[in-house]
This record gives structure tokens, C-alpha cells and sequence, in this order.
């Protein structure tokens, strides 16, 4: 999905977190940072959805498809926010939600 | 002398008030030069563009443009109840609307190309704002954003981390590498006392922040104040007075034109459309330097409410007007003769902890930052553009609070506004405010913040936590801006607007994006269909000759010597289609006689019998059987010798 507009289907709903992941010293590679993404992403129980727009270390990780109970839903936000939270790869992690905006 | 055949052009009173001489933009002069724009794209960041509109398609950039609502690359708008996405179209129409197509109206930037970015029609997140600020940044020169948080008198927000972040990148690595031009509205709060510093995108240092002001010349009722305002243009007003005509969707309700396109999303495409004049006569512009000539060219006017101050530099800056007016003919001819300005220089203060209450008006809490020669050593920094406070304060009603911030010349900046409509009681955590107010003038000395609680509820203590002080600025003097400003007035007679003065351009970097111009999902289905149909019919055809070479070989007149070919008749020659292969099949007349071939065989053709009529046989009988019209089906042949 990376480079293919993926993160742009994250539009849809559902939970989705930005992640940003450290890289190692010369490790610009966008191939083992993507490998790296996607790692973590299943890790955490989540679908790397890609790099977000042109920022590098940037990666969208989104729910997995198909319908979930709220209870479920809860689960999967606890376990993700755990596994983040802990991986030494992620620098820094945050829950998308919804923005207010209006036209002027 | 411009005369157009667009019928609402007389009606633009923006591009040429003809009513009241001066109050528009001034850019005919700029068009009879030439410059309209041309090689400069612009994208409107928005609910959608209608590019197949008369007025927009032939300056529509599909290359630019995006859907990141739906996720495809085409940004028109989808029809909604509330005849309420037009809005995206009729900002394109003012940058790029097409002259001289006998429809509607003329862009301020009408040799411009406009893509559109669809963002606002569904739910959006920071990761999508993200994603639209950067999208196809090295083909988008300038993004046109007349958008932002509510404007409500009583929200406090702008861009989330990664927004923050796309901004950043995008000053820094596009339109190769000279930064990005984001554009955006100054906010619509005016009637509930709203601030554009209570909004991220409006206080950014990143952004050109442009408010609004009425035929006129006043502050229009929706209009906010705001330190970091860097100018204004036309827009509509109260009822009474005009706005802005443009061209507009023809969907739902929508007629293709407009004449009440208002507010501050009005102004903000008319500066991003005078910005694409500037980048024509000069694309190595950089994103400072755009700031820059707006700040030294904006004309301060007679507004008694307006309250402009003078600051150390010689510019002038009011809350409501910011520097001034934008006038196309003053930036294009200063961006013509624009050198670049030095790079960007910062100093960051140490995080000043404070813990001081914030007392009741009239009295006041001062707190002091003084910034040393010492501590701008590193930097270089000696002259301010945009001067940053991050502050935060516990109060149990946040509209209450009033803060201030005194650079070292003294020049006030009234960066917290208080918010009748505020009651938020969480204050303010973190929160950047930021000011222009200072640009120009010396770095170094003593900045004073001044808070105090305007409130009328006697109990209520606010607490300054902490504050940190961020200037940015270059290492120009204050005597290299004096020159500066000679420079640009000596240039205003428009001498070096011609093409013959052209001041060298650096190269830009060469910056690959995430994705170019990408083949979408759909479009690859189809392309794999067709391809999957052309193998098959491929494998089908070679089977088909190589077995027909096989029967004929084996067929009797073979095998003592060379096999001899039918005779193709001078008629066939014309009626028969000539497919590339040997004959399908060898079909004997009716009375048994084979017809001679007297010539060289020849491979240059399929000879097909023309033995079928209208509605004889269709394809769809034989499943297997290629999708010849005219070939007769083996069955029938029952009657016949079967050669085949």
C-alpha cells in the first residue's frame, strides 16, 4: 500500500493510529522502514496502510477489515495502544480522530 | 486597455472597480505586461473543483489534483443537500477562471494552471491533512486553503502533529526545494470576537495569512483581528456593498457563476492568485521571500478604526489590516527585482518557568526575557519576521484572559485577545500565539509578556505556568531592510517589468514524491482484463493456424510434392477481408470442383468465404468459437466435404 495513496483510504472510519518509527543511523531505506512498519503494525494487530504523504518515518496503521463489536473495538484500541506504546521501534504514536474544520 | 468577453467580467470590481477607482487589486497593468500566471500552479485545498466547468477545464491540472475523500485521483465535487459543495470550484474560478470564453468571469491568475485537493467532504484527520498539504508538492506551487477550526469565538486549535509536520516539509522540500506557498483565510469570527491566533494554521509561520476587507476598504462585520495577519484584500461585505463574482459549480443549484462569493475564503484565492503573478516573473521565489515582498509592498490606507502602528522598520501593521492592502502591480514588480533573503535564522528561549498569578484588570503580571548579543551569536540573527510565544496558563475561563507581548522597541502585539464566548476552563496548555507586528526590527533586547485577567467574576485566579519566547528572523541589519525598501520603491514604475530583465534563477533540487501520477485500482483491473482477453485470443489464433497447416499438410495433394493453394479470384480479392494468416478452411463449390490457384501462395491474407447472411449464425452459439462474424460453423457444413 505505501507510496500508492493507501494512507489516503483512512478517510473510511474505523481506529487508525499515525506512527512515527525511529531509523536506525543511514537506515533511509524506504524498504526496511516499510518492512519495519509493517512489522509493527501486526504487532499491535493493526494493517500498515503506508507512509502518510511525503513524510518519512510517518506510517498510517488502520484497523483490520470486517465488522467488530464495540466490546472488540475496545480491545483491539487497549492492545494497540500497549504495543506502541512499548516498541522500542516507534518514536513517538498517536490515535487519529476526527478534526473540525469549516469553510471560511 | 484589458477588455474581455466574459460577460460578469464588468461586474469583477476586484480585478477593475470602475465604480470606485482604487479599490481593487490593481492588476490590469500586470496583464497587459503579459503576466497572468502562466507556468504556476495553484491547487485549491478544498471540498472539490468542478474542472469540466467551461471556465476552469482548459487551466485544470489533473497531474496536481487529488481525491482524498474518496481515495481517487479526480476532485470533483459530489452534489449535497445543502447545495453546500460549491465552495471549492468558486475559489478555483477566482486564481484561474479562463478569459475570453464568453462565460462567466476571469481569474486574478488566468494563464495559471488549477488542480484541486478534496478534503473537506467526508471525515478528516490529522494524517489526511497530512497528506493533502504535501500532495503532488512538486507540482503544486502555491495550496489555497479557505478553511481552518470553527470559528466560533471559543475553539482553540490548528494543526494536529503530523499537519504541523507536512507544513514544515512542505517549506522545506517543495516546489524544489524553494518552499511551498500555503495560503490560507484569516477566519469568519469577527461577530463573536473570534482571533486568528487562536488558530493554528492562521499563527504559522509557514502560512501567508490573509484577512478581508470591503469595496470599501473596511473591515467587513465577519472580519477577525489577529497579530499574525500579513495583509488583506477584496472580499464581500454587509448587504449592502458587493461581493465577489467567480465562477461556481453547476450542479444542484448552481449555475455555473456567482456573484456572492464572500468572506474570508474569498480573499484568500485572490492573494494566492496575485502570489502565482509573483512566481511567474520570479519561480525561484522562496516561501520567505514571498512573506517578505507581501510585508514590504502591502499599502496602509485611511481606516480611523484600523489603529495602524509604525513599527522600528518603517512598517506599518494593524490588527484588523495586517500590513496593509495586496497590490498585484507592487508585488509583481518587487518580486521581479526580489533577491532572495538570507536563510532563516532562530533563537528558542529556555523554558521560562513562572508560577505567578495572572492579577484582575487594570492590574497586570509582566514578565521579562531579555535576549543578549551573546545568545543570537550562533544564529546571526539580527532583524525579526515572525516572533513566537508558547505559553501555558491555568484559568478557569479562558476567554478572560488578555495577553500581550512588547517587543524589545516597544512595538505591542495583542497576540491573546480576550473571547467573551470562551468559557473553556481548561487554559491554555502549550499554546503558540504568534505576531508580525515586529518584522524588521532589531532582535536584540528586552520582550516584556503582559497578562491579566479581564474577566468580571471576582474569585477566579489564572496561573502562568511557564512561557517560551521564539524569534525568527536573518541576518539582515536594519540598514540592509532600509536599502531593501529604496530598492523595491525605485522599481514601482514598472521599468524592469519586461521581459528582457530577467535576474539569474539558482536551480531548484531535484525531489522525488511518494507518488507521482499513479495508475488507480480501476484502471489497473481493466488494464489486466484486456491484457488477459489479448493473450487468450493470441494462443487461440496460433493454435487455430498451426492446426489448419497441420490438416492441410496431411491433406492428399501433399504428400507427393508441394501442396498447392487454392486460386484467389480477382473478386475475393476485394470482398474478402485480408486477415495475416494461411486460409481457415478449403471450401470446395457446390458442384465439387476445386478452384486452381494459379500464383504463389500467399500468407498476406485469411481468405474467409463470405458464405454467411445477416442472422444465419451468431457467435454466441459456439461458446468456443472467436468472435468471427462471417465464419461458418463446422456443423454446417454436414452437407459438404469438411476439409478442415
Amino acid at each position: 500500500l505505501a507510496g500508492t495513496g493507501g494512507t489516503d483510504t483512512q478517510g473510511i472510519g474505523g481506529l487508525s493510529w499515525a506512527v512515527h518509527l525511529d531509523s536506525l543511523e543511514g537506515e533511509q531505506e524506504e524498504e526496511s522502514l516499510a518492512q519495519k512498519a509493517d512489522a509493527v503494525a501486526q504487532a499491535a494487530g493493526l494493517v500498515n496502510a503506508g507512509r502518510i504523504g511525503e513524510l518519512q518515518g510517518h506510517y498510517l496503521f488502520i484497523q483490520p477489515v470486517g465488522h467488530k463489536q464495540a466490546m472488540e473495538v475496545e480491545a483491539m484500541r487497549q492492545q494497540a495502544e500497549a504495543v506502541l506504546a512499548r516498541h522500542e521501534a516507534v518514536r513517538w504514536h498517536s490515535e487519529q480522530t476526527l478534526l473540525k474544520r469549516a469553510k471560511r | 486597455s484589458m477588455h474581455f468577453n466574459d460577460p460578469k467580467y464588468p461586474m469583477q470590481w476586484h480585478l477593475n472597480n470602475r465604480r470606485s477607482p482604487g479599490r481593487d487589486i490593481n492588476v490590469t497593468g500586470v496583464w497587459e505586461r503579459n503576466v497572468t500566471g502562466r507556468g504556476v500552479t495553484v491547487v485549491v485545498v478544498d471540498d472539490g473543483v468542478e474542472h469540466t466547468i467551461q471556465d476552469i477545464a482548459p487551466n485544470y491540472c489533473p497531474e496536481g489534483s487529488y481525491d482524498l475523500n474518496s481515495n481517487d485521483p479526480d476532485p470533483m465535487p459530489h452534489p449535497d443537500e445543502e447545495n453546500g459543495n460549491h465552495h471549492g470550484t468558486r475559489c478555483a474560478g477566482e486564481i484561474a477562471a479562463v478569459p475570453n470564453n464568453s462565460f462567466c468571469a476571469v481569474g486574478v491568475a488566468y494563464g495559471s494552471r488549477i488542480a484541486g485537493i478534496r478534503v473537506l467532504d467526508g471525515p478528516l484527520t490529522d494524517s489526511m491533512e497530512a497528506v493533502a498539504f504535501n500532495k503532488h508538492y512538486q507540482i503544486n506551487d502555491i495550496y489555497s486553503c479557505s478553511w481552518g477550526p470553527d470559528d466560533d469565538g471559543k475553539t482553540v486549535d490548528g494543526p494536529h502533529q503530523l499537519g504541523k509536520a507536512a507544513l514544515q516539509h512542505g517549506v522545506i522540500a517543495g516546489r524544489q526545494g524553494f518552499g511551498s506557498i500555503f495560503v490560507v483565510a484569516s477566519g469568519n469570527g469577527g461577530q463573536h470576537n473570534d482571533n486568528c491566533n487562536y488558530d493554528g494554521y492562521a499563527n504559522s509561520i509557514y502560512t501567508v495569512t490573509i484577512g478581508a476587507v470591503d469595496e470599501e476598504g473596511r473591515m467587513p462585520f465577519y472580519a477577525e483581528e489577529c497579530a499574525s495577519m500579513l495583509a488583506v484584500t477584496f472580499s464581500g461585505g454587509d448587504k449592502m456593498l458587493r461581493s465577489i463574482v467567480t465562477t461556481d459549480w453547476d450542479l444542484q443549484k448552481g449555475t455555473g457563476c456567482t456573484e456572492g462569493h464572500t468572506g474570508t475564503s474569498a480573499a484568500a484565492p485572490l492573494a494566492a492568485g496575485m502570489i502565482a503573478l509573483m512566481l511567474q516573473v520570479r519561480p525561484c521565489l522562496t516561501w520567505r521571500d514571498v512573506q517578505h515582498i507581501i510585508v514590504f509592498t502591502a499599502t496602509q490606507y485611511e481606516d480611523r478604526h484600523a489603529d495602524w502602528l509604525t513599527n522600528e522598520a518603517g512598517f506599518s501593521h494593524s490588527h484588523q489590516h495586517g500590513f496593509g492592502l495586496l497590490n498585484a502591480w507592487r508585488l509583481v514588480n518587487a518580486a521581479k527585482i526580489w533577491t532572495s533573503v538570507p536563510y532563516l535564522a532562530s533563537y528558542v528561549s529556555p523554558v521560562l518557568k513562572e508560577n505567578k498569578a495572572v492579577p484582575q484588570s487594570p492590574h497586570s503580571l509582566e514578565v521579562l526575557w531579555n535576549v543578549s548579543r551573546m545568545d543570537l551569536e550562533m544564529s546571526g540573527l539580527k532583524t525579526l519576521e515572525h516572533v513566537a510565544v508558547t505559553v501555558s496558563i491555568t484559568h478557569p475561563r479562558r476567554g478572560s484572559l488578555e495577553v500581550k507581548l512588547f517587543c524589545p522597541s516597544g512595538m505591542m502585539s495583542l497576540i491573546g485577545a480576550p473571547r467573551s464566548m470562551d468559557s473553556d476552563p481548561s487554559g491554555f496548555n502549550d499554546w503558540t500565539f504568534s505576531t508580525v507586528r515586529c518584522w524588521g526590527e532589531r532582535a536584540k533586547g528586552v520582550y516584556k509578556l503582559v497578562i491579566r485577567d479581564v474577566g468580571n467574576e471576582p474569585l477566579q485566579v489564572g496561573i502562568l505556568r511557564q512561557w517560551q519566547l521564539t524569534l525568527y528572523g536573518s541576518v539582515w541589519s536594519p540598514v540592509d531592510i532600509r536599502d531593501r525598501q529604496r530598492l523595491l520603491e525605485s522599481a514601482m514604475s514598472g521599468e524592469y517589468l519586461h521581459d528582457d530583465f530577467t535576474l539569474p534563477c539558482p536551480p531548484g533540487l531535484k525531489i522525488p514524491e511518494e507518488d507521482g501520477y499513479t495508475i488507480t485500482p480501476n484502471t489497473l483491473k481493466t488494464l489486466v482484463l484486456v491484457g488477459c482477453f489479448t493473450i487468450f485470443w493470441t494462443i487461440y489464433y496460433m493454435l487455430e493456424v498451426y492446426l489448419s497447416q497441420r490438416s492441410v499438410a496431411s491433406a492428399p495433394g501433399c504428400r507427393s510434392g508441394p501442396c498447392r493453394w487454392p486460386p484467389r479470384s480477382r473478386r475475393s480479392r476485394e470482398e474478402w477481408t485480408e486477415l495475416e494468416s494461411v486460409p481457415l478452411c478449403n471450401s470446395k463449390d457446390l458442384d465439387g470442383t476445386e478452384t486452381e490457384s494459379g500464383g504463389p501462395p500467399t500468407t498476406s491474407g485469411l481468405l474467409v468465404p463470405d458464405l454467411l447472411h445477416e442472422g444465419d449464425w451468431s457467435p454466441s452459439q459456439n461458446k468456443n468459437a472467436p468472435d468471427f462474424p462471417h465464419q461458418r460453423p463446422p456443423e454446417l457444413l454436414q452437407g459438404e466435404e469438411q476439409i478442415c
